[in-house]
């Protein structure tokens, strides 16, 4: 946990094996995958509606093992990043 | 300072007037330097067939000053995720800093719609992406969007600027810039264009904006009419350039498109000069489509200049270069841009020189300055690292300290130029130190590499410290980023064709002139020879050959088991003879009878000829050496059959991608790359619903955002200048029915009664008396919107 972090229930996950392999890995933890993150390849976006959409901390749950699911690469939980238009 | 002859184009835009800031430059203008992009429109460039995104919080697409270059294929809702970047409207006008934008880059000429933007003809389309949490995944989507259709992504925002923050681009999308510079453009890199930090306060530095401190982006700054500095503006060691924008409440404003349907001059900052120098790039691209992402910044480090731009810090680094923290290497100049770009030489490959880290910890004492050196050869040791002239420069520093803003760091190159990364920020008292993190610098641009680097850091706390808690430099890296070679100097051939044939390799240069006849030897020969033994033990003492003979008396005569490059075995003579001239490989003499061709020359499969240029609908492929076909919706192309440079009949050019014009009725779908029809009610449109329509079809009329078959109550028909439809026009306000022009209404709303064919409040008044009503009326007070209910009703009905 970051203080000031806004933590969002969207991750960005690596998932070599195709686009196949990442829908299954994404309902094995209840995610929905909305498919590759642009041009950025074995990169997909998953949502997952039981994680409030914004939280002060990253919450736990059955979804978190994604994070240790040897077929997935890496995995981080999405964090809201400030922005103001110059 | 080219002087362009303003009075040459004239536009019926109605700002067109406004717009000082393009026709700055001449005699009568109080703005003393151009940005000559009148004199670059009069060369012929306005933009056509580049593409422009808007990364922002949407896009009007259907505004009468945007429709027009609208290009849905550009455009994309990351926040919603569907193919309509449309803003979200609200009653606070949260999201009109993306249609504002995109009026500066592309809004169309002589439509007698609001302003003209710099690349009036280039595509434009928008990125929905900063209405909703933005997130690394968010940007790093909105990045890779259609790399290879779209060439210039413009961007308006970036970390806060309260002073204390230091932010940049997540992990993903580093990704995304690096996959968009490595493949964007059919590999020759996306254009990310870049805002410098400001963001309406005061007491940052921009180089805790990991975005404008990328080398990947090109990062603007802005300057006011009077070339003073405006006072939202930060100093930057990234800064590449400078446009003018907003300055003072006295100077002139930036006029744009505004959300429905607007105009405005409301538009500030650096969020103006980005999308002026998108623009300006989409010209340059026009006049050279083959530019890579780095010959972009090349061409605006030299074209760019400080004419009367006000700040104390101008100086000339060692490569000659005038440079400024506040304006890069000064205002930017569209027609020395489009000029170089259509003789421009791609410049060598880029070098990256990464020094190992100087990782001796020093505390850094308060009060005093840390100098630290690195030495470096610029990797002169390995070719493919070796920095010979300077681009950008990155320092990557860890840093531990218990005020990070009483900090303030410089970079001493071996030539002596001083750039400063970091200067000190008042409202920074994070303990956080630098992680890492990456202050990047462009003000040693074609200096040397080679020599003592030093690291400056001063530490002046602005308020009171633990005295025994010090700030420490635990580690730093220099990265070079140049060339080898001198850019400056011709190193490609890539964009000329004049190549002339290559002189072949001494080993190959063979006279044409026929053998000489043999002589006698007896001793053993070599198992080349033939029936008629040898002179001597080598292939060329043999009397005859048992497979080929090649050479001549003046080159020396020998026996061959294959025929050498460029010559070709005739079996009756049994003899290598020389091929055609610039073939490498064939079956004859003539010069339809090459198998391959020469470096430099490419096989002609319709005669097998080698030739230096590729017939119309072929393409010179670099590995095969031979003209292979382009696409078949491609006309022309260079370097693969999908880069197009021009196409067939029935499509139409985008970047170098050829995509079907449909007819009118149908718009292009792009999941099923074909042309879909469009809603009824739509003679031409983005999409299929009613709400796409961008021209209305016979017998409607544009109403709002759709097209109807007769105005609704409160409307009243009316033509439109530079569409083919009637207009519905919105009465006056309470107004139900109106008759044309609209100024007379024939019925009012319900508690308004008309009175003079205007709708009055249904109120009465107990004030009106004789004089009250008497200055009502002298000073047709009910004439004024304003001032309606002012008894209105009951003066002018009592007459």
């Amino acid at each position: 946990v970051v203080s000031g972090h806004v933590y969002t229930n969207h991750w960005a996950v690596r998932i070599t094996g195709g686009q196949e392999q990442a829908d299954r890995i994404a309902a094995k933890y209840g995610y929905i995958n909305f498919g590759q993150i642009g041009s950025l390849e074995d990169h997909y976006h998953f949502h997952h509606s039981r994680v409030v959409r914004r939280a002060a901390y990253s919450l736990k749950g059955p979804h978190s093992f994604i994070h240790m699911d040897p077929e997935v690469d890496w995995a981080q939980q999405q964090v809201v990043k400030p922005r103001v238009k110059r | 300072n080219a002087q362009s002859d303003p009075s040459v184009i004239h536009f019926n835009d109605p700002k067109w007037s406004n717009m000082w800031y393009i026709q700055c430059g001449d005699k009568s203008s109080r703005c003393r330097s151009g940005m000559n992009i009148l004199a670059a429109w009069q060369r012929g460039y306005t933009g056509k067939n580049v593409v422009v995104t808007i990364l922002d919080d949407g896009i009007e697409k259907n505004h009468p000053d945007l429709a027009q270059n609208y290009d849905h294929l550009a455009s994309y809702d990351v926040n919603g995720n569907d193919h309509d970047p449309t803003p979200r409207y609200d009653s606070r006008n949260e999201n009109i800093h993306g249609t504002r934008c995109a009026g500066e880059v592309a809004a169309a000429a002589n439509n007698s719609h609001c302003i003209v933007g710099i690349a009036y003809n280039a595509h434009i389309g928008g990125i929905r992406m900063l209405d909703g949490d933005v997130t690394d995944l968010v940007e790093a989507k909105s990045l890779g969007v259609r790399p290879d259709y779209i060439d210039i992504y413009s961007a308006s925002w970036g970390p806060k600027d309260d002073g204390k923050t230091v932010d940049g681009p997540g992990l993903l999308t580093k990704q995304a810039f690096e996959q968009g510079i490595k493949k964007g453009r059919k590999g020759l890199g996306s254009i990310f264009v870049w805002a410098s930090g400001n963001g309406g306060r005061q007491g940052d530095h921009c180089s805790c904006d990991g975005y404008t401190s990328s080398i990947y982006t090109i990062s603007i700054s802005s300057t006011t009419e009077n070339g003073n500095k405006p006072w939202y503006l930060e100093i930057c060691s990234s800064t590449l350039a400078t446009t003018y924008s907003s300055g003072e409440f006295n100077e002139r404003k930036i006029v744009t498109t505004d959300l429905r349907h607007r105009c405005t001059d409301g538009h500030t900052g650096t969020s103006v000069s980005a999308p002026i120098v998108a623009g300006i790039i989409a010209l340059a691209l026009e006049a050279n489509l083959l530019l890579t992402w780095r010959d972009v910044q090349h061409l605006l480090v030299k074209t760019s200049r400080p004419v009367h731009l006000k700040a104390d810090d101008w100086k000339t680094n060692a490569a000659g270069l005038r440079v400024s923290h506040l304006y890069g290497f000064g205002l930017v100049d569209a027609e020395a841009m489009v000029l170089e770009a259509t003789k421009w030489r791609t410049v060598p490959p880029q070098h990256t020189c990464s020094q190992m880290p100087e990782r001796r910890s020093r505390y850094i004492h308060a009060g005093e300055r840390l100098n630290s050196s690195i030495t470096t050869s610029g990797c002169s040791e390995e070719p493919e690292q070796h920095v010979g002239y300077l681009e950008h420069v990155v320092v990557k520093v860890l840093i531990v300290h218990p005020r990070r803003g009483d900090l303030e760091i410089n970079l001493i190159s071996p030539s002596g130029t001083r750039s400063q990364l970091l200067n000190k920020r008042l409202f920074d008292s994070s303990n956080e130190g630098f992680r890492n993190w990456e202050f990047m610098t462009v003000h040693f641009w074609g200096e040397r590499a080679e020599g003592t680097w030093t690291l400056e850091i001063g530490d002046s706390p602005s308020k009171q410290r633990n005295p025994e808690v010090l700030g420490n430099l635990k580690e730093w890296t220099l990265i070079l980023y140049g060339t080898s070679q001198n850019p400056n100097q011709p190193y490609s051939a890539q964009h000329s064709r004049s190549r002339m044939l290559e002189i072949p390799a001494p080993e190959e240069i063979l006279v044409e002139s026929e053998l000489e006849e043999e002589d006698e030897y007896n001793s053993p020969c070599h198992s080349e020879c033939g029936d008629q033994g040898c002179d001597g033990p080598d292939t060329d003492h043999c009397l005859n050959c048992v497979h080929f003979s090649s050479g001549s008396l003046k080159s020396g005569r020998t026996c061959v088991s294959h025929c050498p490059l460029g010559h070709y075995e005739d079996i009756a003579s049994r003899r290598c003879r020389r091929c055609y001239k610039g073939c490498e490989g064939c079956v004859g003499r003539s010069a339809g009878n090459c198998l391959s061709c020469r470096r430099g020359l490419y096989l002609n499969t319709l005669n097998s000829s080698c030739i230096d240029t590729c017939p119309p609908d072929y393409f010179a492929d670099e590995n095969q050496r031979q003209c292979l076909r382009c696409h078949d919706t491609c006309m022309r192309c260079l370097w693969s059959a999908d880069r197009c440079t021009a196409c067939s009949r029935g499509y139409s050019l985008a970047g170098m991608t050829c995509v079907p014009e449909c007819t009118n009725g149908t718009f292009f779908h792009l999941e099923e790359m074909t042309c879909s029809p469009c809603h009824s009610s739509c003679r031409t449109c983005t999409g299929p619903g009613k709400e796409e329509c961008i021209q209305c079809a016979e017998g409607y009329l544009q109403q709002e955002w759709r097209c109807v078959p007769t105005c609704s109550p409160g409307y009243y028909s009316g033509e439109a200048a530079g569409v083919p439809h009637n207009m519905c026009y919105r009465c006056e306000e309470n107004c139900l029915s109106c008759s044309d022009p609209g100024t007379t209404c024939t019925r009012c709303k319900e508690g308004y009664s008309l009175v003079s064919r205007t709708c009055i409040v249904n109120a009465s008044c107990n004030n009106a008396d004789e004089v009250f009503c008497e200055m009502v009326k002298s000073n047709r007070l009910c004439g004024k919107r304003l001032y309606r209910q002012f008894c209105c009703r009951t003066c002018l009905m009592n007459g």
